[in-house]
């Protein structure tokens, strides 16, 4: 059975697509069978790994799709996700929306990774309730910190509802020459240390601009310190 | 009347809130009254200006505070507004909702600067029906410049509504010596020159260490090259 993977944050702009595209890359090396799914409007995954894509997405027609990378295959985004997180909301099955969709695909794949848009409403919380792990990409930035405690306290919520992943942080977009960075680092690994990925993926620019040519980072530039973080956590991920 | 400016781009972590914060800041200087509509469940904005605030929304009670900052007033944000969202879906007014809420506010300030989530949902649609400007705050990144055509389209459709407020382009975290970001702004001002602004806000540590003290830019490094960029901004904003 698959090994689901919900990439989460309503703070923007942390690394959240960064983190699926590029975790997918790198378990897919291991020979690993990887189901990538955009559940966000924007569709930034699936520029990526299905470049061209102009149709419906996974929650309209349940078609997954694979991709010119082996072992990678792709529930691609729409702009119709903005009214089916509506439609979601009045529907019978509500946060287990999602989870019903993937049900058919979980004997076939290892991993399934849930790109999630920057909120709280249906679409993140339909990845929460399919998933074995919510991953958070956490920026070491003091806003970023600040939202920590909601996404927090809305899994705490859900539990209530046998809604209960665990729940991994990944420090992104680390700047190991800024005192403000590692201070946030330390009150991190003080208060939720067993949460807290080994790994840390630092600021790099080279992955800002990977995308921009449709690549991920081990294809763009394999030896960078961002290509060689994102390999270090596909391994801690792989061992769990 | 005043004048009102939606600060909005569904990409998230691109410098709304920031821009919010820091033009308000700069505007209260030249003794314009300002009132700042945090519509972001997520808060920042109120948690720099009026920190330990713990209360409604500005959509629940329509209630405005002073802040200590002189000529600074907000309209804060709290948690309720996920579920207001909902509410103002099904609401007569729909998109006009926060419009007819600031109704009674317009005469009383010179600038209403409305930071708005990253999304495309209601909450940013009614900051657009209240806005003479939707100013957009573009970060030179490919996923950012890939989600500026949705923002101009919603923005398209919704001139079919009467609701046409003008729109402005700003670029945001530029990093003069990447090649990327210069590329960038190279093709924007070439496909927008009209829409983008002169000022540019360049990368600058600063900026993001600043609300960790809940201060401006200004309060926190006057001199640095953010603070710079963000006082051209506003006079750039005030000349029109
Ligand atoms: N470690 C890093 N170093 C440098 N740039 C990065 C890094 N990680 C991500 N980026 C860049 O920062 C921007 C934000 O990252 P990304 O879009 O993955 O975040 P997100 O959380 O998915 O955003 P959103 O909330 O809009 O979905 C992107 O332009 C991306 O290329
Ligand atoms: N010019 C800049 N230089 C350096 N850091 C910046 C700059 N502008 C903003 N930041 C920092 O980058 C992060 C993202 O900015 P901000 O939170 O203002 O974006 P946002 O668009 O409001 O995000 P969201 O989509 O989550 O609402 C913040 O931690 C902020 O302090
Ligand atoms: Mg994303
Ligand atoms: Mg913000």
């Amino acid at each position: 059975m698959a090994y689901i993977i919900a990439v989460a944050n309503q703070k923007g702009g942390v690394g959240k697509t960064t983190t699926v595209v590029n975790l997918a890359s790198f378990l897919s090396l291991s020979d690993k069978k990887i189901l990538v799914i955009d559940s966000d409007p924007q569709g930034n995954a699936t520029s990526v790994l299905l470049p061209e894509y102009n149709g419906l997405s996974f929650y309209d027609d349940f078609q997954i799709y694979e991709t010119n990378r082996k072992n990678i295959s792709i529930g691609p985004s729409s702009n119709s996700l903005i009214e089916q997180e509506q439609l979601i909301n009045r529907s019978d099955y509500k946060e287990q929306t999602l989870n019903k969709l993937l049900n058919p695909y979980k004997k076939e794949f290892d991993y399934i990774l849930i790109d999630c848009p920057p909120s709280l409403n249906q679409l993140p919380i339909n990845a929460f309730a399919s998933a074995d792990l919510v991953l958070i990409p956490l920026q070491c930035h003091y806003y970023a910190m600040e939202g920590l405690g909601q996404i927090m306290s809305k899994l705490t919520d859900l539990d209530l509802k046998n809604i209960s992943p665990s729940v991994s942080i990944l420090l992104t977009m680390y700047d190991e020459k800024t005192e403000f960075c590692r201070d946030i680092e330390e009150e991190i690994r003080d208060f939720l240390s067993d949460q807290c990925l080994k790994t840390v993926i630092p600021q790099d620019i080279q992955i800002a601009i990977a995308p921009s040519y449709s690549k991920t980072i081990l294809e763009y530039a394999p030896l960078s310190a961002g290509s060689r973080s994102y390999a270090s956590l596909s391994k801690e991920i792989i061992n769990g």
